[in-house]
């Protein structure tokens, strides 16, 4: 563990509970695409099947079961508890544009062909475009409320935290971990046009629509 | 260097 990944996971926790608290307090769903938060629940549900089978540490074991918990119960809000606020009419990105190419890939590029490695690799590649429902979203309502992009900014910090974490590793421990590091920088490439916005405009975001 | 399998990252 280094400061990196820690500060990385403390930033993704932040994210995803900035989001449920302003879906609860707000008792609405409007501007958040439902089909990213399906995606997310989706990715940790593949990653941490290993749950079960593989102690890693009690940190390891509680966040995993925290994320699981706090995603579903996201998805929960959105699609049970308040989905009469739910803009389906805006959420409307095709995720099997996503979930046919990230299968494919897993199946090609994995450290192993075997059910629980394709499964990781899977999530590993399904995370890295989670969000392209809710960056949709965005630019189709042309606006994001000042809480939501203060998630998207925690969100892909984490996976920039975690960029670091892994050049931190390299020169460290000699670890480093292929897959993870390509998706999880594709993945933060996507934040960065948001990472722009968000700075120059400050909490109110208008996509040029 | 080595592709460590082991996933101990969350």
């Amino acid at each position: 563990m280094n400061i990196f990944r820690l500060a990385g996971d403390v930033s993704h926790l932040v994210a995803i509970l900035i989001l449920l608290m302003k879906i609860w307090r707000s008792k609405s769903c409007a501007g958040i695409s439902g089909r990213s938060q399906v995606l997310f629940a989706l990715v940790f549900t593949t990653r941490y099947l290993d749950l079960f089978t593989v102690y890693i540490s009690a940190y390891n074991t509680v966040m995993k079961v925290v994320f699981l918990a706090l995603s579903y119960a996201t998805v929960y809000l959105i699609y049970m508890r308040f989905r009469n606020s739910y803009d389906s009419e805006n959420d409307t990105f095709r995720v099997e544009f996503l979930l046919i190419p990230v299968i494919g890939l897993s199946f090609l590029e994995n450290y192993a062909f075997t059910p629980l490695e394709i499964l990781w690799t899977f999530s590993i590649f399904l995370e890295s475009v989670a969000i392209m429902p809710q960056l949709f979203m965005i630019t189709k309502t042309g606006e994001a409320e000042s809480i939501t992009t203060h998630y998207l900014f925690f969100l892909g910090l984490y996976r920039a935290l975690y960029i670091a974490n892994w050049v931190w590793r390299y020169h460290t421990e000699g670890f480093y971990d292929q897959i993870a590091i390509v998706s999880g920088v594709v993945q933060t490439i996507f934040y960065c046009d948001f990472f722009y916005l968000y700075v120059t405009r400050g909490e109110e975001i208008r996509t040029p629509s | 260097l080595q592709d460590s399998h082991l996933k101990d990252e969350l």
